[in-house]
């Protein structure tokens, strides 16, 4: 996928956003990690992004984008960008009892973005 | 513009105040993180469980290598997951430390509060108390164990009527002075099961005084070896509790 750099003319790409928890006041019940990385997806798919490798969130995408471009579409719907990759994020917090938890939260970092 | 319209995230015009963006984005990764981590709302720490207990519990349990410069980084709970598609199952591990208040009736008792993570269908995986022992100077000779055997109880609340009865009784070999732990997986069970979220104990150590040990239990002067209970938990639901069958 493309990062949104200001290069890539407005085309989908993943935006980068961090977060630290310091700045927010929230290191005090998080003990790790010290921020997130809230990422997202912005960004346009023109019909010209179906050919791009990598562009499509799906293999069913590139079917229907290559449909698409022969004329053929199902319909006028436009693509949209959004997350073709995530990945866990591992966070160590007090509760409200302090206790400290520890647990694995899947699906929270996006890394990469795709036209859908 | 028509069909922009049909796609919830296409063309996302740019505000020309990035500063309220910004404080909108953040908010909403507030509200994000909260709501994967089933809460309501940021916890309110108004007392801060001592540091020295904190680092023990977590170098003890590998949970976070603690930097020079006190930032804890924490290996995934399974240790090899690297993208969400892996980790099928989430797990938690939830370390408790151990409290006293004037219903706890002796000094051998202590009690849990287990966080069950704002839901009720926690499957306990697996509970070990940990438990510090301290040898004394005048004890065996040099390099000799000393053993002693240990028994916890569950404790009921005196208000409730203060019985007691066995849980786990281990014989330990002490060379040193160190950390011991008793597996609990029954009993936190038990406590999960009934809704309860409140582990009553009590700790009892035959020959600790003839071997000079002493086992630490809640004392505010010992902070980093307050006791604590690691319970590892499974999000249970139905779909994985049929494959198990």
């Amino acid at each position: 996928g493309l990062e949104c750099d200001g290069s890539n003319g407005g085309l989908c790409c993943r935006q980068q956003f961090y977060i630290d928890f310091r700045l927010i006041g929230w290191n005090d019940w998080i003990i790790a990690p010290a921020g997130y990385y809230g990422n997202y997806c912005e960004g346009s798919c023109p019909a010209y992004m179906a050919g791009v490798p990598g562009s499509a969130s799906s293999f069913h995408t590139a079917v229907v984008n290559q449909y698409r471009m022969r004329g053929m579409s199902p319909g006028s719907v436009n693509s949209c960008c959004i997350p073709t990759k995530l990945s866990t994020m591992s966070m160590l917090y007090f509760d409200d009892e302090y206790n400290i938890v520890k647990r694995d939260v899947p699906n929270m970092i996006v890394e990469e973005c795709g036209c859908a | 513009p028509q069909a922009q319209e049909s796609c919830a995230s296409c063309g996302l015009g740019r505000p020309d105040d990035s500063d309220r963006v910004d404080t909108d984005f953040v908010e909403a990764v507030k509200r994000h993180i909260l709501s994967r981590l089933q809460m309501r709302q940021r916890p309110n720490i108004t007392h801060p469980i001592p540091k020295a207990a904190m680092v023990t519990a977590l170098r003890k349990l590998h949970a976070g290598k603690v930097r020079e410069d006190g930032r804890v980084e924490i290996p995934h709970l399974d240790g090899q997951a690297a993208y969400a598609n892996e980790v099928q199952e989430e797990t938690s591990e939830i370390i408790s430390f151990a409290e006293t208040d004037d219903s706890t009736l002796s000094k051998s008792s202590l009690f849990f509060l287990i966080s069950n993570e704002g839901n009720q269908n926690l499957y306990v995986q697996q509970a070990n108390l940990w438990l510090y022992f301290k040898l004394l100077p005048g004890g065996p000779e040099k390099g000799l164990r000393r053993k002693v055997t240990v028994k916890v109880h569950y404790q009921e609340p005196s208000s409730q009527g203060g019985g007691r009865w066995p849980l786990v009784e281990k014989r330990v070999e002490l060379k040193r002075s160190g950390w011991h732990t008793f597996p609990l997986s029954e009993a936190v069970r038990a406590v999960l099961g009934k809704g309860g979220r409140r582990q009553d104990l009590d700790v009892r150590c035959e020959g600790c005084e003839a071997a000079s040990v002493v086992p630490i239990l809640v004392d505010p002067a010992d902070p980093s070896h307050r006791p604590f209970l690691v319970v590892r938990a499974r999000q249970a639901d139905g779909k994985h509790r049929i494959r198990k069958r």
